[in-house]
């Protein structure tokens, strides 16, 4: 389902360049369920981007599907985000000014889905992370883990057949990540959904079907272990 | 050194209202390091936004010092603020524009320290959140556990009597994290600072002499164990 080959990212800064990923060789199939885990700036997020096909490369590919998406024109990244990806973001990025509704409900708004199917998938996924309450609130009349919630639940609204998590537990209680996690291994396990999670917390590597670890931009080959 | 009496927390919105903190009574002497948990939702944050004199209470007090804080002008609280209290937020609230070493630096611009004191301690604290090679990027060129451990350095920076972090390693691996509560405990320790800590993850309860859970805005008084 997702494949990177000799994927590198670099980050210039005047004179200085950072190399955030370094020539790494990547795969998932569909079904898979890949967690990442790695020290602090050890590349985490820059591959999920890269993966997510919000951000390019510096050289190397990413192919989806089989497809090299290098090849493809900003029209074509824009709609297979929209309509194969879902994404977590390590920062939630809510739109302040929108309810937790309307959050979840956005990239619906980019598909062509009637208001009674929207207001139904919305609806069902505010449920099943907790909040069917608070669906009137803005951002910042929610906690920190409520949010985090409303970004899980963003991310499953379009059915993808690919979720990229960044953290999606990190500021959730156990009980709550727990949820959280037998949402996304339903999914997994039910209707063949791709899973990469980024995460620190061991709770989450258990659900994962092969735990990759990452250091300096670089996957340990050595540390993947998959369960059977 | 810090005590609430019938605290209590209400936000409006519209008609409703909803009751964050419930009538809590909670206290700390100079040196405790005080873990609170609890489920999403359940309050921690709006606790510590009282304790940290960023938020008035609906009803009830908060003792700074054994001083009630609700008598002070806007100037009392400000003074106490910079001058006593160190916080670390939930979402780090680094200020985009200024580089890691000033978003560090900042909260000594308000005091009467000179610039040589001020590029001293930055540069320890940088040092020992294993950052002193990022002082010159802004946040927007930092990882996640990276800014929030300019976040942690930031909260520390005026060596203040009383620590408030929100969920401090949240976004940090395990050997970071960990890295982090020994920097925490030692301030503690060795300078008899007063930590109270929100945290989810159980490995940074054990450093604590005191946990205490909460839950619908009150606290669990069977729950309250203390570490000799
Ligand atoms: N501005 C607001 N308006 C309305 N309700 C609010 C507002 N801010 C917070 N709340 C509600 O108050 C309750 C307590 O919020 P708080 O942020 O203290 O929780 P928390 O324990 O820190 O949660 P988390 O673990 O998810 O960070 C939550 O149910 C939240 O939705
Ligand atoms: N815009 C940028 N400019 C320069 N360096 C950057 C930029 N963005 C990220 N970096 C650096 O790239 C490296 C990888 O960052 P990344 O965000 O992928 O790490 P991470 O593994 O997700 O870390 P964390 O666990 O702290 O979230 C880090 O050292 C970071 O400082
Ligand atoms: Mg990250
Ligand atoms: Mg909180």
């Amino acid at each position: 389902a997702l494949e990177t080959r000799a994927l590198t990212k670099d980050y210039l800064m005047g004179k200085e360049r950072v190399r955030a990923l370094d020539a790494v060789d990547f795969s998932a199939t569909q079904g898979d369920f890949v967690v990442i885990n790695g020290p602090s700036g050890s590349g985490k997020s820059t591959m999920l981007n890269l993966l997510a096909l919000i951000d390019r490369p510096t050289s190397g590919e990413v192919l989806f599907l089989g497809e090299p998406t290098g090849a493809l024109s900003e029209g074509g990244l824009a709609q297979l985000r929209r309509d194969q990806i879902g994404l977590v973001f390590q920062t939630f990025n809510l739109i302040p000014v929108l309810s937790a509704f309307e959050n979840v409900e956005y990239p619906l708004l980019l598909t062509r889905t009637s208001r009674a199917e929207r207001r139904r998938r919305v609806g069902a996924l505010l449920e099943v992370v907790g909040l069917a309450d608070f669906a009137r609130r803005r951002p910042d009349e929610l906690s920190g883990g409520q949010r985090q919630r409303v970004a899980v639940a963003r991310a499953l609204v379009t059915q993808p057949r690919v979720v990229l998590a960044d953290e999606p537990t990190a500021n959730l209680d156990s009980a709550t990540g727990r949820q959280i996690m037998g949402l996304l291994q339903g999914l997994n396990q039910n209707h063949c959904v791709t899973f990469v999670v980024v995460t620190h917390d061991p709770a989450v590597a258990e659900y994962a079907g092969r735990v990759l670890a990452i250091r300096d931009g670089r996957f340990d080959s050595g540390a993947e272990h998959v369960d059977p």
